[in-house]
């Protein structure tokens, strides 16, 4: 990536190659590059603006994107339990990512709660007690078929009953284009408002790297019937550099927050948008 | 929003009178813009659009009175071509029990497909054995047995510790029991993981399957192909499942599966449940992904 001596439209045809590699997306792409434009112009006016600095101010472009107002706060956690609720589409690493997120809380001297709310999938909640017998935290769980707002409600109430510090709630995955699946998961925050009405405090939507244009679309019906908060991007330890979150962050006003490195509880990052723009202009 | 712009496209190319070969470049312009929002890799939009554009821009195309049509016309069918002739069968004809390897990355679908796949076998005379070959993911072995209990179909899980020796065991039960077909779950994995790509690799070099399986998102972006090809390098793949379908993605990472391994497209995954298995239709697909 620009290996080029001038700027001129060569590079910014390779420029738009490596955003939409990156799955960028056709029109945030192109937004991106207009911006580049613009700060190029803006860098020339004080003749800085050889194509080694475009690469930097590209860069620039894109941690602009990713840090959009709502990353000005950190983590809504105050709340005594804090409750965490944690979505997203089949798959994408929710409940992997719930036993990092414990992990990272108990290090930094939080009492944890987790809850099995996906009573659906086969072995789901089995999968969360293993991931909490490895923490050493307790996981409240009902029997397959449960009510998924019943065990949330059940898992509050046990969280201020034992006074925890905070309380994640696992859910099923389930694709944003399934009505009565994405009812659920109102419900779930409705329930939830009987006993604390601020909770959840943070909905964090775990979406997956490799996901393509689609993703925008999880992340906007998400938004809207489960009042998302924030992002987890996961498998980032792949090849696929997440450039569809751009689009997310920038659309959505929502801020990304962690990221996922792996299969490990230690595997969780901080997100860092420079450093999420380096990985993605390679 | 995707489907409105590619309906108003064609109906605006439709309905257009000749064609000039800066209109033909135009539109080219648009299909490209339409297949990169669904997904498909950019070398291979690039290389498609190439190849229709060479028979757009021909003699038949700019006398016709109906070019828009034609057009159209060339696209869709280049784009079923491309997406492999009709319905593929697993094949199954070696000596009994058959081993049928599922592979992919992490969260793909690999082992709600292969309780998919131990149903339809079923129910097609089969003797399925589901084998659970992940020892890596908490409760990954729990999740197929409760799948197999489901389904009333046996799940062998020796509880030793190497996927090969579970593999190569299940082989021996799937013999003593009179099962006919064994289906190989495996843990999901990165292709740049080396240890864990050697583990399949080692796999097949024990059982030699005669159909191995890449399990792929059906929302995969831009990067599907690094990973298809890739596992396709280190293991020779007979056919791909796309999981997910039921989903609003456009799914042009089946596209660009397809292109870049020359693989057949085996099944699709439509639902959560168990018969949400479906056979591949190439044209069914070319219409998704064009909207
Ligand atoms: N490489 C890698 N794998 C991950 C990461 N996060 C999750 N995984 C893997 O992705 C697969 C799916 O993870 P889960 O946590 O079960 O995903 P989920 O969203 O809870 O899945 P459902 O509940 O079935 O919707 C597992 O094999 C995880 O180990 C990550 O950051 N990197
Ligand atoms: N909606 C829908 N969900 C699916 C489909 N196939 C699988 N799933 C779901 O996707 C999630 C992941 O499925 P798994 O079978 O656990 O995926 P996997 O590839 O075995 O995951 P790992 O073993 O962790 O790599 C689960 O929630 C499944 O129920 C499908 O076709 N449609
Ligand atoms: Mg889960
Ligand atoms: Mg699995």
């Amino acid at each position: 990536l620009s290996s080029h001596p001038r700027i001129d439209e060569d590079l910014y045809a390779e420029l738009e190659e490596a955003l939409l590699t990156a799955d960028v997306g056709v029109q945030t792409a192109e937004d991106i590059l207009q911006a580049l434009r613009d700060k190029v112009r803006r860098a020339s006016a004080m003749s800085d603006d050889n194509a080694a600095n475009v690469r930097a101010l590209l860069g620039e472009v894109i941690a602009e994107m990713m840090a959009p107002a709502a990353r000005e706060n950190g983590l809504n956690l105050s709340a005594r339990p804090a409750v965490i609720l944690v979505v997203g589409v089949n798959g994408s690493g929710k409940t992997t990512t719930i036993a990092k997120l414990a992990r990272k809380f108990q290090q930094d001297g939080r009492r944890v709660l987790l809850a099995a709310g996906d009573t659906f999938r086969a072995a789901a909640s089995e999968q969360l007690s293993m991931w909490g017998d490895r923490l050493g935290l307790p996981v409240i769980s009902q029997g397959a078929g449960a009510d998924p707002a019943a065990v949330a409600f059940d898992a509050l109430q046990a969280a201020k009953a034992r006074g925890v510090d905070l309380l994640i709630i696992d859910t099923a995955g389930r694709l944003h284009n399934k009505a009565n699946l994405m009812q659920e998961l109102s419900k779930i925050g409705r329930v939830l408002k009987k006993l604390d009405a601020d909770a959840p405090h943070e909905v964090l939507l775990v979406l997956d790297a490799n996901t393509g244009q689609n993703m925008v679309q999880q992340a906007r019906v998400f938004q809207d019937i489960s009042g998302v908060t924030g992002l987890v991007v996961a498998k980032l330890d792949g090849t696929a550099k997440g450039g569809a979150v751009i689009s997310v962050c920038h659309e959505l006003n929502l801020p990304v927050r962690f990221i996922g490195l792996g299969e490990k509880m230690d595997d969780l990052d901080e997100f860092d948008p420079e450093a999420f723009a380096r990985v993605l202009l390679g | 929003q995707l489907t409105q712009g590619f309906e108003n496209f064609f109906r605006h190319l439709r309905g257009h009178g000749k064609l000039t070969e800066d209109n033909i470049r135009e539109s080219l312009r648009e299909v490209r813009r339409i297949l990169l929002e669904a997904d498909v890799n950019f070398k291979v939009v690039k290389q498609f659009i190439q190849n229709v554009q060479e028979k757009a821009l021909g003699q038949e195309v700019l006398r016709s009175i109906t070019p828009g049509q034609l057009v159209i016309k060339i696209i869709h069918d280049e784009l079923v071509a491309l997406l492999g002739e009709g319905v593929s069968r697993l094949d199954l004809s070696s000596l009994p029990p058959v081993p049928v390897m599922v592979v992919g990355l992490q969260g793909s679908g690999k082992t709600t497909f292969i309780a998919k796949l131990g149903l339809h076998l079923r129910r097609k005379g089969k003797f399925p054995l589901l084998v659970a070959g992940d020892v890596y993911r908490p409760a990954a072995i729990d999740q197929l047995q409760q799948l197999g209990r489901q389904l009333d179909l046996p799940v062998w899980a020796p509880g030793v510790q190497d996927p090969v020796d579970i593999c190569r065991d299940g082989m021996a039960e799937a013999r003593r029991t009179g099962r006919d077909v064994v289906l190989l779950d495996t843990a999901g994995r990165l292709h740049i993981d080396e240890p864990m790509m050697q583990e399949l690799a080692r796999i097949r070099e024990a059982l030699k399957p005669p159909e191995i399986l890449y399990v792929a998102d059906g929302m995969a972006g831009q990067d599907a192909v690094r990973a298809a090809q890739e596992f396709q390098q280190r293991l020779d793949f007979s056919g791909i499942v796309l999981t997910k379908l039921d989903g609003d993605a456009k799914g042009g990472a089946a596209l660009s599966i397809r292109a870049v391994t020359g693989k057949p497209i085996r099944f699709i995954g439509t639902g959560e449940k168990t018969d949400a298995l479906e056979e591949f239709h190439p044209d069914r697909m070319a219409n998704r992904i064009l909207g």
